[in-house]
């Protein structure tokens, strides 16, 4: 469901250069559930945006579903990341003048569904993730781990085929992490596509399989067996 | 150095009312190093704020340094906070628009050093946490960790008699954790009183004494002796 071929991603900051990624090949079948692992500053994020349509390879390709995204438009990719993409952000990104609800239902504002049915999807995806009973409270009268809950919420609300979580569950405490790799693994057996990154072996070991970044490449990447 | 007396906090949300803290008793002597833990939610971010006199206690009485700081002007508070304490958040709070050594120096400004001495110990801040190279970067130019990493600088510039972090190592791989965790143990063993916020029990073994937080209470205060 996703391929990418021989990517590489340079940041130019003024006389320096960043390799941030040396050439990643990398496919995940539908219903696959990677965690990737590696140290900080190894590409991890920036592989995840590049994954999310977020940003570009600077050269490469990149397929997803059989479709080159490389030649689409910023317009097209925008339709494609919202029409078949989750993605939770390593900073949250919840706007902080909105609700948990108003946060949650922002991805299905681009879709066709009457309001009837945002607000019962919002809500339901704020039920799954342990929040329900904070819908009307904004980022800033929630914990960290209850804002990155928020977050999660939001990237499933529109049913994605593939979710993308940059770190779903570093600001959890390991009951709460344990609940929600559940949600996941649960939702990945019904179909869903993950990807995410963590620090944390034991969220790593929910995944059926293991990439680690090193310094821009990838360096492990096998299947796990024991869960 | 710390010392909180039956302190609760109540947060008033319209119609209903989140008793975060709920008679916390704790004193932290000088060179102590605390690891607090707990679920999500429990409490720990509002009462690391009440320790960094970020915010106050509804009731309850808070000695720093031997000082009732629930009478001081929000002047003095600042004088305080500046003057004593480092401060991590647990979301970093970094200026978007200046660089790192910008940001790491942010609380030098309220100082009487001079601009020379200034940047000198913002460097030497960004060195001990492995990011002297990324000293021009803005935190947009930086990953998840190496962000968390200049917010760590930033608390320490002031070379403070206690530093509260909130979550330091969430974002960082398990090496670049232990790395930061040694230097933590060496300031602790030059005199720096740490209190810190962690889900990650490995984190909390570097510490000489654990806190666990449940339900805006205190459950568990233990010394911990195999370090
Ligand atoms: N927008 C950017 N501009 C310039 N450099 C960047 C940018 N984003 C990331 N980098 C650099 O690219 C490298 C890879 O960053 P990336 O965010 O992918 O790492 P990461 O593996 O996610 O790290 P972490 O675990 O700390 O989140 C790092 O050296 C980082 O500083
Ligand atoms: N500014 C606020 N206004 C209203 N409620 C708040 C505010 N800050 C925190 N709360 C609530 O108070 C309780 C304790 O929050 P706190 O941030 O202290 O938890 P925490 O232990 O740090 O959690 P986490 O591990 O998720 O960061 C939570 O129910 C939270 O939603
Ligand atoms: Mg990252
Ligand atoms: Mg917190």
């Amino acid at each position: 469901i996703l391929r990418v071929e021989d990517v590489h991603k340079y940041y130019e900051l003024g006389e320096t250069r960043v390799h941030a990624l040396r050439g990643i090949n990398v496919s995940v079948e539908s219903g696959g559930f990677v965690a990737i692992m590696g140290a900080s500053g190894s590409g991890k994020s920036t592989f995840m945006n590049i994954l999310g349509c977020l940003d570009r390879p600077t050269s490469g390709r990149y397929l997803l579903e059989g479709i080159d995204v490389s030649g689409r438009t910023k317009h097209e990719l925008a339709g494609i990341r919202n029409s078949k993409l989750g993605f939770v952000f390593q900073g949250f990104n919840l706007l902080p003048r909105t609700t948990a609800l108003e946060n949650v239902q922002l991805p299905t504002l681009y879709t066709a569904i009457n309001a009837i049915e945002r607000q019962k999807r919002a809500r339901e995806a704020l039920a799954l993730v342990g929040l329900a009973e904070r819908s009307q409270h904004y980022p800033s009268q929630l914990s960290g781990g209850q804002q990155q809950r928020v977050a999660l919420a939001r990237a499933l609300v529109n049913h994605p085929s593939i979710l993308l979580a940059d770190e779903p569950t570093g600001n959890l405490d390991s009951r709460t992490a344990v609940e929600i790799m559940e949600v996941l693994q649960d939702l990945n057996e019904q179909g869903l596509t993950i990807v995410l990154v963590t620090h944390e072996p034991d969220i790593a070991q929910f995944a059926k399989r293991m990439i680690v970044f090193r310094d821009g490449k990838i360096r492990k990447d096998d299947a796990l067996h024991d869960r």
